[in-house]
């Protein structure tokens, strides 16, 4: 069961199930998105997130147009 | 602003990257930022150095994660100039810093903005056409079997965790949609690209938003 092989086909095989749920969401449409095999189904979601999902959040404040200098427009 | 808009049709949006095994997405997401701002300042459209980056912003954690808005602090107070990708590669690994002197040819960050911009998606279409593309941080999970179409599920709002540079976004048809550039190479999602809806801060998209000023 340490073997690494076999532990990516049952990445692989949870990433089958994973997928069907995603794909499974209410009033889907032509436009909705798809979800599938990728160069990430191996991955444990818990390989994923430690490999890909690096970045770190700093609270940034609300964003109050009369007081930025950032220009608005709007129609 | 316009219904639709999308810097790539300017044609100052580089190619996708890949970040490989490299945890580095808050400093690809800002150097991309750069190159297409600085294009759109009159520069020519160039790839920069995200490696420099990667190795020489310290408070950061090179391969290992880091954010964004540290990144842009980090490049407007040294006034760092980033150098081109050809004088600086990218090696996939975290490395030791190499230094150019203040007189080498390069683009350097005057300035930059982050703002929660949550219930003001409106607003931030708005700062894109102005600003230039926005530097993001999201929600990833469900990405990792992301094939193309508009995320509009599935993608909490409380979790940012992957940092990605929105280049557009299109009203016209009956989702809305943000047009997103990832780092994860050309082989995901559309050609590299991502689409999440507007209005309902999806993905947590427009909870940390970052504009660059050059």
């Amino acid at each position: 069961e340490n073997n690494e092989h076999y532990q990516r086909r049952i990445h692989f095989q949870n990433s089958l199930k994973r997928q069907a749920f995603l794909n499974s969401a209410l009033k889907r449409s032509d436009q909705s998105a798809r979800y599938g095999i990728n160069q990430f189904s191996d991955l444990s979601p818990q390989q994923f997130k430690e490999r890909y999902l690096t970045a770190r959040t700093e609270t940034a404040p609300k964003f109050d147009p009369s007081r930025t200098g950032i220009q608005v427009k709007m129609n | 602003y316009p219904p639709k808009f999308d810097w790539r049709d300017h044609g100052i949006v580089g190619p996708v990257r890949n970040q490989e095994s490299c945890g580095g997405c808050w400093a690809f997401s800002v150097v991309e930022a750069i190159e297409t701002v600085s294009a759109k300042d009159g520069g020519k459209l160039q790839q920069l150095s995200v490696q420099q980056v990667i190795d020489c912003s310290y408070e950061n954690e090179g391969c290992n994660g880091g954010s964004p808005v540290g990144a842009l602090d980090w490049l407007a107070q040294t006034k760092l100039k980033l150098v081109n990708e050809a004088e600086y590669p990218f090696k996939d690994m975290a490395g030791i810093c190499q230094y150019f002197p203040q007189s080498h040819t390069g683009v350097a960050v005057r300035n930059y903005s982050a703002y929660d911009f949550s219930g003001q998606e409106e607003v931030m279409m708005s700062v894109l056409v102005e600003s230039g593309p926005l530097v993001v941080i999201v929600d990833a999970i469900s990405w990792q079997d992301y094939l193309g179409g508009i995320i509009q599920h599935h993608c909490s709002s409380h979790n940012a965790n992957h940092a990605v540079l929105i280049t557009g976004y299109d009203t016209t048809g009956e989702v809305p949609y943000w047009i997103v550039r990832n780092s994860w190479g050309t082989s995901w999602g559309d050609n590299g690209y991502a689409y999440i809806k507007i209005g309902n801060d999806m993905c947590g998209i427009a909870d940390n938003v970052a504009a660059v000023f050059l």
